[in-house]
């Protein structure tokens, strides 16, 4: 093997530069010749609205987050995507029928908790760990 | 760029789209899955019109905190609440059912007796830790400087002709004079009464001074039910999950 000059390379991580994970309605956009690439979603569910005051103290609503579009190659720059995703997207150019596209599905997951009161009037803290959807990237 | 405002309405038009009645239904009925809750829970109003406090607001800190060790752990600084707290999958708060005293009226020794129902536990969960806690006012009646003894049992088995069996399980030295809430380890009694629930008969909580006499617990200033409602002694139990809840396709 011919030895080359080692360039110090950067720390290797699957999380790019701008990592999907903005929160809002909607994060960062980005539409690929009319398909809508993988990123996060929210959709507010609000205890206020279903009527649950009464029995839910905290929070008074839930983001819940989700992953949709699709993981197309070239896989886009912003986008958080792991080295195997990126080789079953290209292998899947080459062989459609065989290989399927990589998943767009979430990278990082946060816990979040729940309070409220059971019929005894007993109050429960009820901890729901991998729930919340951080980011999301191709798998 | 129309591509991008066809995407940008349809996804527009499904999150304002009004649920319907069957659609908000089946999300509640979702979302009490999650919870691993049978149905929606209908908590009963208290006497005066107002849910009992002192544990609510207890648990609504406990909340507070554990969303701040969350966006800690984002963050990657080191979790500021104890070992117990952060492990917990489940905190339940338990209000008391029954309060027996045998005060000033009766003979010595003088006891309080306090009584929580712990069949609604969550099912595939192992306690972790149990806390008794009750609120010590400054004792006025006596030398604020005088150390009291006060000792949490389990009741073991009640006798019609003699005393209960006891078993101690946590004890506490503090001066008279001392004000706060007081903070019992009753995690033996707890798993005690989850293995075997008809063997709950509650604790019983007794105050001594250095030299043995028994005091009243309420002229130490402890406060019972009588007490205002956001100083109500409650127990608070914490559970670990002893496995990831299977979900239910649907």
């Amino acid at each position: 093997a011919v030895k080359q000059l080692k360039k110090r390379q950067p720390k290797k991580t699957n999380d790019l530069p701008h990592p999907n994970k903005l929160p809002g309605i909607f994060d960062d956009i980005h539409v690929s010749e009319g398909r809508q690439v993988c990123r996060r979603h929210e959709l507010y569910v609000s205890f206020q609205d279903l009527g649950w005051l009464d029995w839910v103290i905290a929070p008074q609503g839930y983001s819940a987050f989700y992953c949709e579009g699709e993981c197309a190659f070239p896989l886009d720059s912003c986008m958080n995507a792991t080295n195997h995703a990126i080789l079953q997207s290209l292998v899947h150019l080459m062989k459609p029928e065989a290989v399927p596209k990589a998943c767009c599905a979430p990278t990082k997951l946060s816990a979040t908790s729940v309070l409220y009161y059971d019929s005894n009037n007993n109050v429960i803290l009820k901890k729901h760990r991998n729930m919340v959807v951080k980011s999301c990237g191709c798998h | 760029n129309s591509s991008f405002l066809r995407s940008h309405l349809h996804a527009s038009s499904f999150l304002q789209r009004r649920l319907s009645g069957r659609e908000k239904r089946e999300m509640q009925r979702e979302i009490l899955s999650i919870l691993g809750l049978p149905g929606r829970p209908r908590p009963k109003a208290s006497a005066g019109g107002k849910l009992p406090s002192s544990a609510p607001l207890f648990m609504l800190d406990l909340y507070h905190a554990m969303a701040r060790e969350e966006e800690d752990e984002e963050e990657d600084q080191a979790p500021p609440l104890g070992r117990v707290i952060s492990r917990a999958d489940t905190v339940m708060s338990f209000v008391n059912m029954v309060e027996h005293d045998r005060d000033i009226f009766y003979q010595k020794p003088y006891w309080k007796e306090f009584r929580f129902d712990l069949t609604q536990i969550p099912t595939g969960e192992s306690v972790t830790a149990a806390e008794f806690r009750i609120y010590k006012l400054r004792s006025f009646t006596r030398d604020v400087n005088k150390t009291l003894h006060i000792s949490i049992y389990e009741i073991m088995k009640e006798y019609s002709n003699r005393e209960s069996d006891l078993f101690l399980l946590d004890l506490q030295e503090l001066q008279a004079g001392a004000e706060g809430w007081l903070v019992f380890d009753v995690t033996a009694a707890s798993n005690h009464w989850l293995v075997n629930r008809k063997h709950n008969l509650g604790l019983r909580l007794y105050v001594e001074t250095d030299d043995g006499q028994s005091i009243d617990p309420g002229s130490a200033g402890l406060l019972g039910r009588r007490g205002p409602r956001s100083k109500q002694p409650f127990m608070v139990t914490f559970f670990r999950a002893s496995q990831n809840p299977v979900r239910v396709t649907r």
